[in-house]
């Protein structure tokens, strides 16, 4: 462990990052074409992350249910603590929901609750990232034009092209509790 | 999705997370940063996109 590590992995602000480190990759390829480029782009980003990694593929909506389940069980039995996971989410959706290869939804905060404080003991504590590839509703965002004060005081021709921002940029959603809990 | 480069949300995701080391929430917006800028184009029409952050992150989490 280099001395920056050591530094890092003692600072009380900080996740200790010094035990396992575990991914899982649930992925519909089905009728998602580049869907396989991601895989292996991700794959090559937990090796250099120092991440065991696992790919399932073409799942049922019960079938992410079941192999996030086996997952966090597998969690469970392990010697070693771990200490943060990364799970990818990629298939087709809508809000709130994943679509599996029958057809059939899986609301992603089911996938989510598998792995909270209560429900995943040896996550307790630890870090879970969730990374969720799927659409979210069918809206399409042709931006906002950028005024040129916004933009650093450049003008622009009136041949160019402005630049633009997407819609919904530059909030910080802030809540005073999770959804579905009360707020004290 | 690009049939061949794969996702802009993934593709930017692993190029910041692998090239790039800190905080998860300061490569966050790098990512967020990145995608903003694109201009993306469907069917003719220009496209922008970007994603969206929420943490219940206690503490720093560092990826090297």
């Amino acid at each position: 462990m280099s001395s920056e590590e050591s530094e890092q992995s003692t600072d009380l602000d900080a996740y200790d990052m010094s035990h396992a480190l575990l991914a899982l990759t649930l992925c519909n390829t089905k009728d998602r074409a580049g869907s396989e480029t991601d895989i292996k782009a991700l794959e090559q980003m937990y090796k250099a992350l120092g991440f065991q990694s696992t790919v399932k593929r073409n799942l049922t909506a019960k079938g992410f249910q079941e192999e996030l389940e086996k997952f966090r069980d597998d969690m469970e039995k392990m010697e070693d603590p771990v200490s943060c996971c990364f799970v990818v989410l990629m298939a087709h959706g809508e809000e709130g929901i994943l679509l599996g290869v029958d057809g059939k939804t899986i609301m992603l905060e089911e996938l989510f609750s598998m792995l909270t404080n209560k429900n995943s003991l040896a996550l307790r504590g630890k870090p879970k990232v969730f990374i969720v590839q799927a659409c979210r509703g069918e809206q399409k965002d042709p931006g906002e034009v950028v005024r040129p004060a916004e933009s650093g005081g450049n003008v622009f021709l009136s041949s160019e092209q402005p630049p633009k921002l997407p819609t919904y940029t530059d909030i910080l959603h802030v809540f005073a509790t999770v959804e579905g809990y009360i707020a004290y | 999705r690009h049939e061949e480069d794969g996702s802009f949300f993934i593709q930017t995701l692993v190029d910041v997370f692998t090239n790039n080391k800190g905080h998860i929430l300061d490569l966050l917006t790098e990512v967020t940063q990145r995608m903003a800028a694109a201009d993306l184009i469907e069917g003719g029409k220009p496209r922008k996109v970007n994603p969206e952050v929420q943490s219940t992150l206690r503490k720093l989490l560092y990826l090297r």
